[in-house]
């Protein structure tokens, strides 16, 4: 509805007044002077009455910060660190007001404070995705990029006030950035990686947050950006935007893969649901990842044996629940009961139509058959602790059935996928990487089809050739198909399809032993 | 064969954590030490 | 063996909207506090100038090693910042001591002649901005009220 009669001059008038007390040395040590006369102000001008006064107090005053850095950023021959200067003067109040109001309101009711913040924020996107659209390409992040940086850095400074309420502040914050996501305010996407990757935020989220708290609110916004520019990557058409994007991301991955290896080995797997499976590089990135207490064996080490590996059958943490990700429940039915009792024996048979059943652009269900895939892979190995997981021991079995119907019945696309889903768990020493490496091998040793096999040699050396990081489980795979003579490797054909791919082959070969 | 990613100006091989010196994902060096805000007393502020 | 997937019409008005702010990309100040005598775009300098930071730039030594005027500098220009910090803390080491109402740096030049709870009197030095240099002063008074 409209706003009340003056109360935009209202605002207007106060927020002025704001400005100005906050930027005279009378503001007093963190401006709270200043605050505790302008809370009156605010209390004669009946503007702290109504919580719905109080919305429409902050709306107007970002509405009128907003438009301010529009009339600054418009102005010409103007340096780009006047213009900020002059947005940052007003828009360093505002934030202060906030800070302030958050931090006074409601003395010690923390819900009171997290109430107002989780108002104010969802006020601040409110209106950058109604500026967002109706601007369209003159769209300007700066104002809102400027009031959430400003906002956090302000919320998590170290005051006791604000520690008693810090995990609240992390998850208003962490929810906003999600509803601002890149896919949703593509005009605000630099900022907003900006936002996600700022050291503060990184460092609250992932490094002091206590017991791991943050990690599953940073895995969602790294999802919203991998979700964000999977279709550009997908198709590896990378505009001069997204290749800035991209390489920007990768940053942020360098910097969680050398800060926090466990957080990428612990949520690898949501990563690669939503990673084009041709985007190699970066979901190489992902996989490289391994616990800072392992000690890794040189892939290159001849005669490594790697069941003797202390970790080798430890199983890693996936924090993704892939049994809710095995739709529909008829199905998960079935592929129970298969692995139990190899029947219903028309599962295998029915097993492509099921993984087909995706209506969204790609023919197959690529987080369907990535669940399946571990999910199977998983229920495999328990089984075979008494024997150890070896090539000789991990077939036959129900398990094994079901890899070898996709290899041979899948064609070329979704036999990729397939693939991709087993090399997607080659990482660090961990029963996972063992058994999928024996399975990616025993159906390459198996295959009565060169296909098959030139398709699993393409599948892996696709991961090789891009530039490092390279998993370790991927190395250890790759380095066991060529060496070993029961593959007969080099005896393929396809290993000498072309001088070149025969010079890679032998290159790759060198560097492996 | 992608991006050689030793080129994206992070000290992959820095004992130190990287995240606390991290400039911007679209920036090619780290922060310098002058550049990170530190939480002194507020009586230090007299500019 | 995936083939490219045509881009659908959100994608292409993500990209229109990527190229439009491509235009005005963030810049790394904008996350951090002002500090306008501090210039976020670092000044071309010789190539020989050193540009890594030094080791053990955080450490108290370092500054400790500083000269008086050296310190009160980086204090000076250098605020908010851990340089800042650790200066005062080297500064301190040299007995100096940080007054809060004067916003000066006291350092006592002799033991005081008059002692109370609220103020003691006898000669100090104190550092004068204006002139980067340190003044002694007689008879001067210093309040208890300063920041340890």
């Amino acid at each position: 509805f409209d706003d009340p009669q003056g109360l935009h001059e209202k605002t207007e008038y106060l927020l002025r007044e704001w400005v100005n007390m906050y930027h005279s040395p009378q503001a007093g040590r963190d401006s709270f002077k200043a605050f505790n006369a302008f809370v009156q102000q605010m209390h004669t001008q009946g503007i702290l009455k109504t919580d719905d006064l109080i919305t429409r107090f902050f709306r107007l005053c970002t509405e009128m910060c907003v438009d301010l850095c529009y009339r600054a950023l418009g102005e010409a021959g103007q340096s780009t660190t006047m213009i900020r200067a002059k947005c940052f003067y007003t828009l360093d109040a505002f934030v202060r007001l906030i800070a302030l109001l958050v931090k006074h309101s409601g003395d010690t009711n923390t819900v009171t404070k997290i109430n107002l913040l989780n108002k104010v924020l969802g006020i601040m996107a409110g209106v950058l995705l109604q500026d967002h659209e109706v601007r369209y390409t003159e769209f300007q992040q700066l104002p809102y990029h400027r009031i959430f940086i400003m906002l956090f850095i302000e919320l998590n400074a170290p005051e006791p006030i604000l520690e008693a309420i810090n995990f609240q502040v992390l998850t208003a914050f962490c929810h906003v950035f999600h509803i601002l996501r890149p896919a949703k305010a593509p005009g605000f996407a630099f900022a907003w990686l900006e936002l996600i990757s700022h050291r503060v935020f990184i460092g609250r989220l992932l490094a002091l947050t206590p017991l791991q708290k943050g990690w599953g609110f940073y895995a969602q916004l790294l999802v919203d950006l991998f979700k964000f520019l999977g279709p550009f990557l997908r198709n590896a058409d990378m505009t001069k935007p997204m290749q800035l994007q991209y390489k920007g991301t990768l940053r942020v991955l360098l910097v969680l893969l050398h800060d926090f290896p466990e957080f990428l080995c612990e949520y690898h797997y949501a990563f690669c649901d939503v990673i084009p499976p041709n985007c190699i590089q970066m979901r190489n990135l992902i996989l490289s990842a391994f616990p800072r207490t392992m000690r890794l064996p040189d892939p290159f080490t001849v005669n490594l044996v790697v069941e003797h590996l202390p970790d080798i059958n430890k199983a890693p943490r996936i924090l993704t629940n892939i049994v809710a990700l095995i739709q529909p429940a008829s199905f998960k039915k079935d592929l129970d009961s298969y692995l139990k009792t190899r029947s219903p024996i028309t599962f295998l048979s029915e097993l492509k139509s099921n993984l087909q059943a995706n209506p969204q652009g790609s023919r197959y269900d690529i987080v369907l058959i990535n669940a399946l895939v571990l999910y199977v892979g998983t229920q495999a190995i328990p089984q075979l602790q008494n024997k150890g997981v070896s090539m000789s021991t991990i077939a036959p079995s129900p398990h094994m059935d079901i890899f070898q119907n996709l290899a041979v019945n899948l064609d070329t696309e979704g036999r990729y996928l397939f693939l991709t889903a087993i090399a997607n768990q080659l990482r660090y020493p961990n029963s996972h990487t063992h058994y999928f490496s024996c399975a990616l091998l025993y159906l390459f040793r198996q295959a009565n089809d060169q296909t098959i096999q030139e398709q699993i040699t393409k599948v892996l050396l696709e991961r090789l050739i891009v530039n490092r990081p390279h998993p370790w489980g991927l190395l250890i795979t790759f380095i066991e198909l060529i060496k070993n003579p029961t593959f007969k490797f080099w005896d393929h054909e396809f290993v000498r399809c072309a001088p070149e791919i025969e010079k890679l082959f032998e290159n790759v070969a060198r560097s492996c032993y | 064969t992608g991006i050689d990613l030793t080129t994206l100006g992070l000290n992959l091989n820095s004992p130190e954590n990287l995240y606390s010196m991290f400039q911007s994902p679209f920036a090619e060096t780290a922060c310098r030490p002058q550049d990170i805000d530190y939480h002194v007393p507020a009586e230090y502020l007299t500019n | 063996p995936l083939g490219p997937v045509p881009l659908a019409k959100e994608q292409l008005y993500q990209v229109a909207m990527l190229e439009a702010c491509l235009q005005h990309l963030p810049h790394p100040s904008d996350s951090e506090r002002l500090r306008y005598f501090l210039p976020r775009n670092p000044c071309p300098t010789p190539s020989y100038y050193p540009t890594a930071s030094f080791p053990h730039v955080d450490a108290v030594e370092i500054y400790q090693r500083c000269g008086t005027e050296t310190l009160f500098f980086i204090f000076y220009y250098m605020e908010g910042t851990k340089a800042q910090y650790l200066a005062a803390k080297a500064l301190k080491k040299q007995s100096w001591r940080f007054h809060t109402k004067y916003m000066m740096w006291f350092q006592r030049h002799e033991e005081p002649k008059q002692i109370t709870e609220e103020f003691e009197q006898g000669t100090y030095i104190y550092f004068d901005y204006e002139k980067w240099g340190q003044k002694k002063k007689e008879g001067f008074t210093f309040e208890y009220r300063y920041l340890e």
